[in-house]
């Protein structure tokens, strides 16, 4: 059985707190 | 010196003359002509639904999920954090304080500090449990990931067995700081290359910049 992740690691992948899309045209 | 001011021209629109943008530089890690840049892309985000020059959550949403609706947990404690009026809008000179936290160069304790506040999510000083599952289940909901609640539990688990040193079942500053430092990918999201060289990514604020080389 694969080691789960961390659970912040899984919560950072959120388009929410991913700002570099404000530099997306 | 100061030509005609462009940010003075729509006079009460935005309103921010050549002594605020210095102002800001200086309170900032960007320089005159990074904050005008940063200004331009303010100027985009501000007017995408509302032409008001404020950042709206609707407007915060439509940038970074492409969506102006639905709920965002993440999103709804980016667009706080960046509210430090907490008067519903994001104002430029708020704009720039959050990215400035952003900047490649910036602190890391401030990055430690502002992932922190981000993920205390009833700003109680402590991540706790339960608010770490309420943002696990919407990461979840959001990817379209099904996990199924014991081996969201199990995730948990071990994410607390790691975090909290002091096993006192949350996770304060120390505990986040630690953690942090021993998992910097953690922290990846709160460094935006971009901002190292945003006058190249906005270069139209050199037409309408008022600070001269």
């Amino acid at each position: 059985q694969p080691t789960p992740m961390n659970a912040f690691e899984l919560i950072s992948m959120s388009k929410g707190l991913n700002l570099g899309n404000l530099f997306d045209e | 010196g100061c030509f005609e001011c462009y940010y003075n021209r729509p006079k009460k629109k935005f309103g921010y003359d050549c002594a605020d943008l210095a102002r800001l530089a200086a309170e900032s890690r960007f320089n005159v002509n990074e904050v005008e840049a940063l200004y331009e892309l303010f100027k985009k985000l501000s007017c995408s639904i509302i032409d008001d020059g404020l950042i709206h959550k609707e407007e915060l949403q439509l940038a970074l999920l492409q969506t102006p609706s639905g709920e965002n947990l993440f999103l709804d404690r980016v667009f706080d954090l960046f509210d430090e009026k907490q008067n519903g809008v994001i104002e430029f000179e708020e704009f720039i304080h959050a990215l400035n936290i952003f900047h490649p160069y910036a602190p890391i304790e401030d990055k430690i500090d502002f992932a922190f506040r981000l993920y205390d999510l009833r700003q109680t000083g402590f991540i706790e449990r339960e608010e770490v599952k309420q943002m696990v289940i919407a990461i979840l909901i959001e990817s379209e990931m099904r996990l199924s609640d014991e081996l969201v539990e199990e995730i948990i688990d071990k994410t607390f067995a790691d975090a909290d040193a002091d096993g006192d079942g949350k996770i304060d500053k120390k505990d986040w700081k630690e953690f942090v430092i021993r998992h910097p990918s953690l922290l990846k999201n709160m460094t935006l290359p971009y901002l190292k060289d945003i006058t190249t990514a906005f270069p139209s604020f050199v037409f309408n910049t008022q600070v001269e080389d």
